[in-house]
């Protein structure tokens, strides 16, 4: 099964 | 003060649908360069971010930076109300609390004007690496926007599959499953028709069609769209906007749980 991560652990708060 | 027009409410419309089916709000920064949005939609799957450059307006005058938050599905009733061309003016006051867009017909005898509240809107805003992605490849837009529409029926899910000959697009389901092969095109004679391919390394990744159908949205705003893709890391769906930018859609691939 796959799953959708969120966009956020990607990228960092500016 | 702050104040940008555009010859044609056209273009306007066109962003505000390829953002609003993902967002319900968003804060449009602006400054001398031009208007920046960058948001992730609710469920934080995946991030919006478009660029307009301050150049490529008729006028625009920005003395203080600027956030503006705005209720998108407002705008797009506001933006309704224009004719697509006449001409439009977004004008501000420096800490005001509301947004005027201006309409005015092409022989000036029309012109109305509408006020909108702005928001306080505490979104985070993301910063993204430069990032040199294994396989880029340019397509024309309605091709695109057919497959996703066309897999989507499908599965949840599509995987694209990129190699220097090409790239392919499968859903697979309890219905059955699908396959779409692209080559790279051999002749470039019309270049938005074209399908080219950049690629260092080959990639398969899984993403979501729900996400990839909310972004062909933008479709009417460019010929070409562009996919950038490295294993483990968030494609990037773009459609250039004539001169004036450019819109990014941010969406992580599925993983093996």
């Amino acid at each position: 099964i796959k799953t959708q991560p969120d966009i956020k652990q990607y990228y960092w708060i500016a | 003060m702050f104040e940008a027009r555009l010859m044609n409410a056209t273009i306007l419309k066109k962003i505000l649908d390829a953002v609003k089916d993902l967002l319900n709000e968003g804060t449009f920064d602006c400054s001398d360069s031009g208007i920046q949005l960058q948001a992730m939609d609710n469920s934080h799957v995946s991030l919006v971010s478009l660029t307009l450059r301050s150049d490529s307006f008729d006028k625009f005058r920005c003395d203080r930076n600027l956030s503006m938050g705005m209720n998108l599905g407002t705008m797009a009733k506001i933006l309704k109300c224009a004719n697509n061309d006449d001409t439009v003016t977004i004008k501000a006051q420096d800490n005001a609390d509301t947004v005027t867009f201006m309409f005015e017909s092409q022989n000036h005898e029309k012109v109305s004007d509408y006020e909108m509240k702005l928001m306080n809107l505490d979104q985070e805003h993301l910063g993204i690496p430069d990032t040199d992605y294994s396989c880029v490849v340019r397509m024309p837009s309605m091709e695109f926007a057919r497959i996703c529409r066309d897999l989507a029926q499908f599965s949840e899910s599509m995987v694209i599959c990129c190699t220097k000959e090409g790239v392919k697009f499968s859903a697979s389901g309890d219905l059955g499953s699908a396959n779409v092969k692209l080559a790279q095109t051999s002749n470039v004679d019309k270049e938005e028709e074209a399908v080219i391919i950049e690629m260092q390394e080959p990639v398969t990744l899984t993403f979501a069609c729900r996400y990839l159908n909310a972004f062909t949205k933008a479709t009417p705003l460019c010929n070409q769209v562009q996919l950038s893709m490295s294993a483990d890391v968030p494609l990037v769906v773009e459609y250039r906007i004539s001169d004036l930018g450019h819109i990014r859609y941010y969406l992580a691939p599925k993983i093996e749980e």
